[in-house]
């Protein structure tokens, strides 16, 4: 009996314990003036683009949180839509790796896009994007599957003899340490020579609308 | 083709993805 009871203690404890740890896992707009300090958004930006993670978190499912379907629906106003790259930014925007986003994930990884945001960040962001294994670099398998998919994706059509031409001058250009794939640092090199890389890497509407 | 040999691979994914994140403003 009092082994029952002892059991049935322990379970309470670990329901409260599961209860409180719920409790705090942060949904929503906890406080705007540290994600302001922690980021380039101000105050007020913050809480427009809280705005904007409601309307897009409400869309499947009203529970405060942004899941895939969800992200591709605000990306693309469809969700059949196949993206290898919106796969791929959601992967980089789920900080928790538990498949959704909170309102402070959402928000620190749109920092990256904002005008004022630094130049190393979006470097490496956008490294991230095509470091498709997350080994630390490129490799030129990952181009050729970045290229195949994205040009299948727009119905773009260019013959492998092509594409394996294009990624031949892309490495001889950007593999300066001849290894066969591309580092941070080749990555940083490139990019600076080729600016419009980072072309999707600034959103201007993160300064306009959220101080509308 | 003569042309697209000037670009590079990821200038060519940038050109061939649809990846916007601009759609999160757009009704």
């Amino acid at each position: 009996m009092l082994q029952c009871l002892e059991g049935v203690k322990q379970l309470c404890g670990v329901l409260l314990k599961c209860c409180d740890l719920d409790l705090k896992q942060p949904k929503g707009l906890e406080d705007p003036e540290i994600l302001a300090r922690e980021t380039v958004f101000s105050v007020s930006e913050v809480e427009a683009l809280y705005e904007l993670f409601k309307k897009i978190s409400s869309a499947v499912i009203d529970d405060g949180l942004i899941n895939k379907e969800e992200f591709q629906l605000a990306l693309f106003k469809t969700n059949k839509k196949e993206s290898l790259f919106a796969d791929r930014v959601f992967d980089l925007f789920d900080t928790k790796h538990n498949g959704i986003l909170g309102f402070e994930e959402f928000a620190r990884a749109l920092s990256v896009f904002h005008p004022n945001a630094p130049l190393d960040e979006k470097i490496d962001f956008s490294f991230q994007l095509y470091d498709l294994k997350q080994q630390g670099f490129i490799e030129r398998q990952e181009v050729k599957q970045m290229v195949v998919a994205t040009l299948a994706e727009s119905g773009m059509n260019l013959s492998d003899e092509v594409i394996e031409s294009i990624i031949d001058k892309t490495f001889e250009e950007a593999d300066t340490k001849h290894d066969g794939k591309i580092d941070k640092e080749e990555w940083r090199n490139l990019v600076l020579r080729h600016p419009s890389l980072l072309k999707n890497m600034t959103l201007q509407y993160l300064k306009v609308k959220c101080t509308s | 083709d003569k042309n697209s040999h000037q670009i590079n691979a990821f200038q060519l994914i940038g050109m061939a993805s649809s990846l916007d994140l601009s759609g999160f403003f757009e009704d």
